[in-house]
């Protein structure tokens, strides 16, 4: 009994000296409608309000900082969890080339990712080779045929009928033959819920075997988010994406949300136009952004 | 959302998670929800059915009053101008309108003035050859107010009833890009003072918060007489329409439902309510 009414004297007087729950709900009411308006997923948000709310309740107040302040602390940090690791790099192939499939919805980034991947893996000695796979949109050869004329990098291309696993194929095959280690594979925009294109997907990754399978996803990408990057990770088990468009003003919560349902890591972001506008992806800085 | 049980609080935050996975927006979310609780309160409703009609009412009466026809010019050519973000479905969206006009019996000339990105010309070239539409375009990299002039003046000559342009996508955040497009307009302007007729916004329908920003900013630039929500054939449901229309009294004209040129439609408020819940 001795012992129960002490405990009782001591947790009331720590109460004093720790965040309560008015701190903390008054605090993660702000950070919810922050998330929300950052694109964040609407159930990853209640999720993630709930793991922070655990993590904070008896928190012990940090001196000289008011509890809102250490509340979204807590959220800061857990968002960068979330978001890491801090930097995730590619994964080469240990013999024969590395091949890199592309994949994700229409207008996402992808070719001209492609040619900025390209590029990149060029100024780090590496011999890569761009692979046209797009055969259904209007000029999507060219396109990539003309980034590859920029930065000096072959473009397998193939005009008579074959189709894009097949394409993949015989690219892996010259690429073999023409001492490249890097094959990067350009694929037509497409729906998660296109089950022909999907299994197109699919087909082409069981005839290259590719080391990333990178889902190219667009920073401004809504609450749909969810259930595309679910989708090709579910049919695929894509290695990690690049978020592309961060030279925009979207805050980018898509980011979290995907990170959320596919555990997956972010592996760049395109930054512009250019084919140089491609960094590696760093957590802390999308986390600052998607809190405004 | 399961009909045919009684309303609780479970229900209203189902009910509201709808709405913001529909991308309609924490403000928009927050006004109709307030709207649906009075109408519950001032007549109680039975079961979910009654609540989910309700709920549809409200956003439709969100949507009345749009005016998704076009502006016809008096006499031709009527100048679209077609705008948006990079990779939203400009390019695509006007094929769709050129085939949608030619099979109006009209005649329409399209303007390549993306003269910036990859095989952007050649990618409106072969929409253009499908349809058998003529092209105006210059060299890869010329500039595109100098296109849209020939392409204003071609349109003239060859008594063209539609000459839509096809522009750089552009991230609204970039002031030199929006300046160039703002000349665009103005050059146009120039030749034609009542044009353009209709500056079209492309969004992407899978594009979150940020669609409201970028038809806030290209409306404050250049002005938009109305917004395409293309890819409305995945997943994604478009809410933002709400908040562009109620914050912005932007309508929408069209929606894009596939990459074909066959693949779009006039928007339909009612279809496009009922979409969000299907
Ligand atoms: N501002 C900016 N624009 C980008 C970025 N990445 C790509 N773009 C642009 O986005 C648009 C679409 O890029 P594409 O490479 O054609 O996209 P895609 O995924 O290959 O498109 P589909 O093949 O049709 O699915 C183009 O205008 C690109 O220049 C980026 O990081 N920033
Ligand atoms: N599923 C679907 N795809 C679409 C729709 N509209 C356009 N697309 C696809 O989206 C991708 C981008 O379309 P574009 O017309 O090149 O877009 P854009 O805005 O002109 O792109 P930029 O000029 O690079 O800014 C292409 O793969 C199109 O086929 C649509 O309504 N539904
Ligand atoms: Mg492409
Ligand atoms: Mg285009």
């Amino acid at each position: 009994a001795i012992t129960q009414s002490f405990s009782k004297v001591f947790s009331g007087l720590l109460q004093r000296h720790r965040l309560t729950d008015e701190n903390i709900d008054e605090a993660l009411k702000e950070v919810r409608t922050a998330l929300l308006a950052a694109d964040v997923n609407f159930r990853v948000v209640r999720q993630f309000i709930d793991n922070v709310r655990l993590k904070a309740v008896g928190q012990t107040l940090i001196q000289n900082v008011r509890p809102g302040e250490q509340v979204i602390k807590v959220v800061h940090d857990e968002l960068i969890e979330l978001m890491g690791p801090k930097h995730s790099p590619l994964e080469f192939s240990t013999e024969g080339p590395t091949v890199i499939m592309m994949c994700g919805l229409q207008g996402s980034g992808k070719t001209t990712t492609c040619g900025k991947l390209a590029l990149r893996l060029k100024g780090q000695g590496r011999h890569p080779l761009l692979v046209a796979a797009d055969i259904q949109r209007p000029a999507a050869v060219r396109q990539l045929q003309v980034l590859g004329e920029q930065i000096s990098v072959p473009v397998h291309a193939n005009t008579n009928g074959t189709a894009p696993p097949g394409i993949c194929q015989e690219a892996l095959t010259k690429a073999k033959g023409d001492g490249k280690d890097v094959v990067i594979l350009d694929t037509a925009g497409r729906l998660h819920i296109d089950d022909p294109l999907m299994k197109e997907l699919e087909e082409i990754a069981r005839v290259t075997r590719p080391h990333q399978i990178l889902l190219v996803c667009d920073a401004m990408l809504g609450q749909d988010a969810v259930n595309s990057a679910k989708s090709f990770n579910e049919r695929l088990a894509i290695h990690g994406l690049i978020l592309t468009k961060m030279d925009g003003d979207a805050r980018g919560g898509a980011a979290l949300s995907i990170k959320q349902v596919t555990g997956k890591p972010i592996k760049f972001i395109g930054v512009g136009e250019k084919i140089e506008d491609i960094e590696v992806f760093h957590p802390d800085r999308l986390v600052s952004r998607m809190l405004g | 959302f399961r009909l045919r049980r009684p309303i609780d609080p479970q229900v209203l935050e189902e009910l509201e998670e709808i709405l913001y996975s529909a991308d309609v927006g924490g403000e928009e979310v927050a006004r109709v929800m307030e709207r649906l609780q009075a109408a519950h309160r001032e007549k109680r409703m039975e079961d979910t059915d009654q609540l989910l009609g309700r709920l549809k009412e409200e956003l439709k009466v969100g949507l009345q009053g749009m005016d998704s026809g076009l502006r016809w010019s008096a006499a031709p050519p009527t100048v679209l101008l077609v705008v948006g973000v990079n990779g939203s479905g400009k390019t695509t969206t006007i094929a769709k309108l050129g085939k949608r006009f030619q099979d109006e019996g009209k005649k329409v000339v399209f303007a390549a003035c993306d003269t910036f990105r990859a095989a952007a010309m050649e990618q409106l070239q072969i929409w253009a050859d499908r349809l058998g539409i003529d092209l105006v375009h210059h060299q890869q990299g010329a500039d595109p107010a100098s296109v849209a002039f020939d392409a204003v003046q071609a349109a003239l000559s060859r008594k063209t009833d539609v000459l839509i342009i096809d522009t750089a996508g552009r991230l609204h955040t970039k002031d030199h890009l929006m300046r160039e497009l703002d000349k665009v307009v103005r050059v146009v302007k120039k030749k034609l003072p009542d044009a353009p007729h209709e500056t079209l916004l492309v969004l992407d329908a899978t594009t979150g918060q940020n669609a409201l920003t970028q038809a806030k900013t290209f409306r404050e630039m250049i002005g938009l007489t109305g917004v395409v929500m293309a890819k409305l054939d995945g997943t994604a449901k478009g809410g933002i329409v709400f908040a562009i229309y109620n914050q912005l009294q932007v309508p929408v004209k069209f929606v894009g439902l596939g990459e074909k040129m066959e693949d779009l439609e006039a928007f339909d408020p009612a279809a496009f309510v009922e979409g969000m819940f299907g």
